[in-house]
């Protein structure tokens, strides 16, 4: 996966992402792709939540998956989350659940009662720094005032490893995660960092939007043979658009 | 950029994608009850659900026996669904009673993102 969160040169917040999923989960060596990420194409579709005929939140979703791992509260913040390989996994949470350690919560729907009932960023930043998670991962944040950007990395409980913030004043204009902790290098083997901030440098500030940050999105290898869809996000207009994704050969595996 | 053609230059020419790409959006009315509110959405995609978790059964397959394999983990996670938050296990046993696919995966198919973690 990679996230974005871009602040443009008027204060105004840009939140984007590519959804990649399905490596080493099946191999179709006839059409060259990965098996599972094929099959979850067909199944995503954005979900509007609605509560007395009003939106209350946005999503994008496989249907099915009922947790919610792309969003948005119109007008106050914006959600993706990316996943973090850990020793400490999630089937370790799942275990502790089973023999009856209910205090952690399941990613999904921690993420989609977060953004439902979002009254600001910061209270939610807050939420979702400390909030006892049964799995890592990393939740990039983006809010409808400057400076309102973050990348949460979370272990698995109550802690938070880590809280990056967006700081346009020292020119921090821009956010971006793949799968690998930002205060680290990302491995020679899969190295999306780079190539998106080389072009999310080319873009500039001065021409953030939703075209250009789609635009990185769309180049290979931050889009590979896993990503199945990029989402648009913009907050003040309360913007959520998905575009399925596909990576013709040659393309890189992950 | 590094490796072409598995990399390429920065793209400008991307955007606006192809309407055919865009996806389309489902209205979720949170007043109806959890049960319900899914079906619109799942029940007409029904046979594209479950080839996706056949694809995962079958991977489960290559490790152990796939049919005693499904059986215990029906067994084991069916009984998770009542210890999750609400909404949660109504709106799960929704789309199992509306796609016909056993509660114990739905069940997996939504805690995967934990144990893919691994």
């Amino acid at each position: 996966c990679t996230s974005l969160v871009v602040e443009d040169k008027t204060g105004d917040l840009f939140h984007a992402r590519n959804l990649d999923f399905g490596l080493f989960l099946g191999w179709d060596a006839k059409n060259s792709t990965w098996a599972l990420t094929e099959r979850l194409r067909p199944l995503i579709i954005n979900v509007d939540y609605q509560q007395g005929g009003k939106t209350v939140g946005k999503g994008v979703h496989f249907a099915g998956y009922v947790g919610m791992i792309t969003g948005m509260k119109p007008g106050v913040l914006s959600l993706s989350m990316n996943e973090r390989f850990q020793a400490e996994g999630g089937f370790i949470g799942i275990i502790e659940w089973v023999l009856g350690q209910r205090d952690g919560q399941w990613m999904g729907f921690v993420l989609r009662d977060a953004v439902v009932k979002a009254t600001d960023f910061n209270s939610t930043l807050q939420y979702l720094t400390s909030v006892d998670l049964l799995a890592p991962g990393y939740i990039i944040l983006g809010g409808n005032s400057t400076g309102q950007g973050a990348i949460i990395t979370r272990s698995i409980g109550t802690k938070a490893d880590d809280v990056k913030m967006l700081n346009p004043s020292n020119g921090t204009w821009y956010l971006v995660e793949t799968n690998y902790d930002n205060w680290e290098s990302p491995p020679f083997f899969d190295n999306r960092r780079a190539p998106a901030t080389k072009c999310m440098n080319t873009m500039t500030q001065a021409n953030v939007g939703l075209k250009g940050i789609f635009n990185v999105l769309s180049t290979k290898p931050v889009r590979n043979l896993l990503t199945t869809y990029t989402a648009l996000m913009h907050v003040r207009s309360g913007t959520l658009d998905t575009y399925l994704q596909y990576c013709p050969q040659p393309c890189f595996p992950w | 950029q590094d490796l072409p053609p598995f990399t390429e230059d920065c793209r400008s020419d991307a955007y606006p994608p192809p309407v055919k790409d865009k996806v389309g959006t489902y209205v979720l009315n949170l007043d109806q009850a959890p049960e319900d509110r899914w079906t619109g959405l799942v029940k007409p995609l029904t046979e594209k659900l479950i080839v996706l978790i056949q694809d995962i059964k079958d991977l489960v397959g290559i490790f152990v026996n796939e049919t005693k394999a499904v059986d215990y983990l029906d067994e084991l996670l069916a009984p998770m669904a009542d210890t999750f938050p609400e909404p949660y296990p109504g709106e799960l046993k929704g789309i199992a009673n509306a796609t016909g696919i056993p509660l114990g995966q739905v069940i997996l198919y939504n805690v995967f993102y934990e144990v893919f973690t691994v």
